[in-house]
């Protein structure tokens, strides 16, 4: 994240290769399924053998021993419908909620966040010398309506994304955030609004962030866990 | 610190049956049951049981007629090395393969024959040497490998030719694809088997790498290296290289489809000109050391691509990626790099969310067949004609019982892939789906969390 400030999602998780690496963010749905970025993933249904979700701390690298963090390997993949640029991933095992681990909420289907909605991303991505590339960054930014955000992006932004982001300060999601959440406080609860998809350079100025609009797809998420 | 069962070749859950069986015997690990094969001159092989850790040993191969491979989800194969592999370690003196002719094309003698040519190497006088039917043995350690007498009367004695390890399947581009038997590293060092944690421990284990073939203890390149290594048995040196001969010729990246405009699964077929990472800085040519310094030259890795400063992926990682022009950030992916869409070509349409849906493809966007809607195999269906009896489920059909909003849908046939969605579009002209009234948002136990337990923690 460029610009954030070191802070707490619970359900932001990192993924991580079978050498045990940072590669994408994603976030927890449910105890046992994730969202994160298509891109991120070589194929939508072979076995993701030897791939691990870790959650439970803010650290990029934490300690073997430590006792917050819980390593979760990926069993399965599911490939969101075509253009949508989602995977929900199974957990081998259910994740254990505490006050480091929880489950975000999902909008209702179709919903539109309105505009001005204090919304954040959360990662453990670059910094471009920020902040701490160590911890988990945040960083906080309001919704800006498709229109407005079509402005600054020449009418590329499609009705299935949505934006967010200010637009006079460099800031934003960067490399190794994709597939993070954009969660907007609604209600009271954190509602997962967003994932963070790769784009075009990182927090650049007057280029609001572009995000997956999670309401459009929600219905697919819950089909997805009810089935399986 | 080598194990005993570096002599063994293991199959997964496989049980060789034979016509004669002995008995099972139970013990501490596969260890002991390899220690007890390799003092019994009869045994050859052994079937394991993890579960029951019982050890059956057995006489003969899978090579051998009267034997079957059956499998067994709780048992492993491990077979005496020198019977499996169709190579020679040094001068072949533990060779135990199958080939009866001489490097000329001459038919072996059988050991236990003295016609045509008499001779002294009889099995019953040299148990130990392995002297079976007219195979190619060394029984005097000829510096020249495995010979035989052979069944004509004119040539007395000719040597087999059999390659030895290191030179029988040369190594392609950086040898990622290596599937040889040599089992030793450059200095002569024993390797370590990849299924052991021991002496050094290491991630490399082969249930996680099921694509890398990290087989017994061969030399193998799991991790874009620039030749095949292994983790050696000697505790105070955890790695070396192999010496395993270059192929001759060019070099060319085996069953990789390349691209130039996208990147299908990892991209390491991807020869595109893509020379930016992800945030838009620009990569570091990979003919150079500065800022970065690293081993993935061209010289080093001759078919992965690494022109200019392209994004490539010459070492397995998730996706194309580049060492980058900023000293501060080693590299990066380049993901602005868009994945090649591999769905099939859309066979019909549908209107609305498909839910009127009554045309005949069967298959799902990446061409799985559908499962019939009234069948329970491969997948228990919760959708099927008893819960929506009006929805038309016919035969295997794409239909949208459910009313997906992304479309008519299916039960697949393929035992991993429960259901996915058809090779169908929307027809032009299809209406947007309303949006929903802010007002009617209700949560409960979700997206709850409590800022001030990190801002205490921040704060100590």
């Amino acid at each position: 994240i460029v610009g954030g400030l070191p802070g707490n999602s619970p359900w932001t998780i990192s993924l991580r290769n079978r050498a045990g690496k940072h590669f994408c963010g994603g976030t927890l749905v449910s105890t046992s399924w994730i969202i994160s970025s298509k891109q991120c993933f070589s194929s939508c249904y072979v076995e993701r053998r030897g791939y691990e979700a870790w959650m439970g701390t803010i650290f990029k690298d934490p300690r073997p021993n430590d006792p917050n963090k819980q390593a979760i390997p990926i069993q399965r993949a599911v490939c969101g419908p075509s253009s949508s640029n989602l995977i929900m991933l199974q957990l081998e095992r259910p994740a254990s909620l505490n006050e480091r681990v929880a489950v975000i909420c999902l909008p209702p289907p179709q919903y539109i966040v309105p505009e001005g909605t204090g919304c954040e991303i959360a990662g453990w991505g670059e910094t471009q010398g920020t902040g701490d590339d160590e911890v988990l960054n945040i960083l906080q930014m309001p919704v800006m309506s498709n229109r407005q955000c079509n402005g600054y992006h020449r009418g590329l932004v499609q009705p299935t994304e949505i934006c967010a982001g200010a637009i006079s300060r460099a800031a934003g999601a960067c490399e190794k955030d994709y597939g993070g959440p954009l969660a907007c406080f609604t209600n009271e609860c954190w509602v997962l609004e967003g994932v963070i998809i790769p784009g075009r350079g990182c927090g650049r100025r007057n280029r609001p962030g572009i995000f997956i609009r999670v309401s459009m797809y929600v219905d697919w998420m819950n089909k997805v866990m009810k089935m399986n | 610190q080598r194990s005993p069962l570096n002599d063994y070749h293991r199959s997964r859950g496989v049980q060789l049956q034979t016509l004669h069986r002995s008995p099972e015997g139970h013990v501490s690990g596969a260890e002991e049951c390899a220690i007890r094969c390799t003092d019994d001159l009869r045994c050859r092989a052994f079937n394991y049981n993890l579960q029951a850790k019982d050890c059956q040993i057995l006489s003969s191969t899978s090579q051998m007629e009267g034997t079957e491979r059956h499998k067994h989800i709780h048992i492993d194969l491990y077979e005496k090395k020198a019977y499996v592999r169709e190579c020679i370690v040094n001068n072949g003196a533990t060779y135990r393969g199958t080939v009866s002719v001489t490097q000329s094309g001459k038919t072996c003698q059988e050991w236990i024959s003295n016609v045509p040519h008499e001779h002294r190497y009889l099995p019953i006088k040299f148990p130990e040497k392995g002297l079976d039917m007219n195979y190619c043995r060394n029984p005097d350690n000829d510096v020249n490998g495995p010979w035989c007498y052979t069944t004509d009367w004119t040539t007395r004695i000719e040597a087999c030719g059999i390659k030895r390890c290191e030179n029988d399947i040369c190594v392609l581009c950086n040898g990622e694809d290596y599937n040889g038997f040599v089992d030793r590293t450059e200095s002569g060092r024993e390797c370590q088997r990849w299924d052991l944690n021991s002496p050094h421990r290491h991630n490399y284990q082969p249930d996680k790498y099921r694509d890398m073939n990290l087989d017994d203890n061969y030399c193998r390149n799991p991790d874009g290296s620039p030749q095949p290594w292994c983790f050696t048995t000697d505790p105070n040196v955890e790695r070396e290289f192999c010496n395993i001969q270059r192929c001759e010729g060019k070099h060319k990246l085996k069953e990789v489809q390349t691209t130039t405009e996208c990147f299908k699964r990892h991209g390491i077929g991807y020869r595109g000109t893509v020379n930016k990472t992800t945030s838009g800085t620009p990569c570091q040519p990979w003919n150079s050391q500065v800022p970065h310094q690293h081993q993935l030259t061209p010289e080093n890795y001759p078919c992965k691509g690494l022109e200019e400063n392209y994004c490539r992926n010459p070492d397995g990682s998730e996706a194309p990626w580049c060492f980058t022009s900023d000293p501060d950030v080693r590299h990066a992916f380049c993901l602005q790099i868009d994945r090649c869409e591999d769905d099939i070509e859309p066979e019909d349409c549908y209107y609305g969310n498909g839910e009127m849906y009554r045309g005949s493809v069967k298959k799902t966007r990446k061409g799985i067949h559908c499962q019939k809607w009234n069948s329970n195999t491969p997948h228990i269906t919760q959708v099927n004609h008893k819960s929506h009896p009006k929805a038309n489920l016919v035969g295997n059909l794409c239909r949208n019982p459910d009313g997906d909003s992304h479309g008519p849908w299916c039960y697949t046939m393929h035992p991993k892939v429960q259901w996915d969605y058809c090779a169908i579009n929307t027809c032009k002209g299809a209406h947007e789906p309303p949006i929903v009234d802010p007002e009617e948002v209700v949560f409960d136990s979700c997206g709850k969390r409590d800022d001030r337990m990190f801002r205490n923690n921040m704060l100590r």
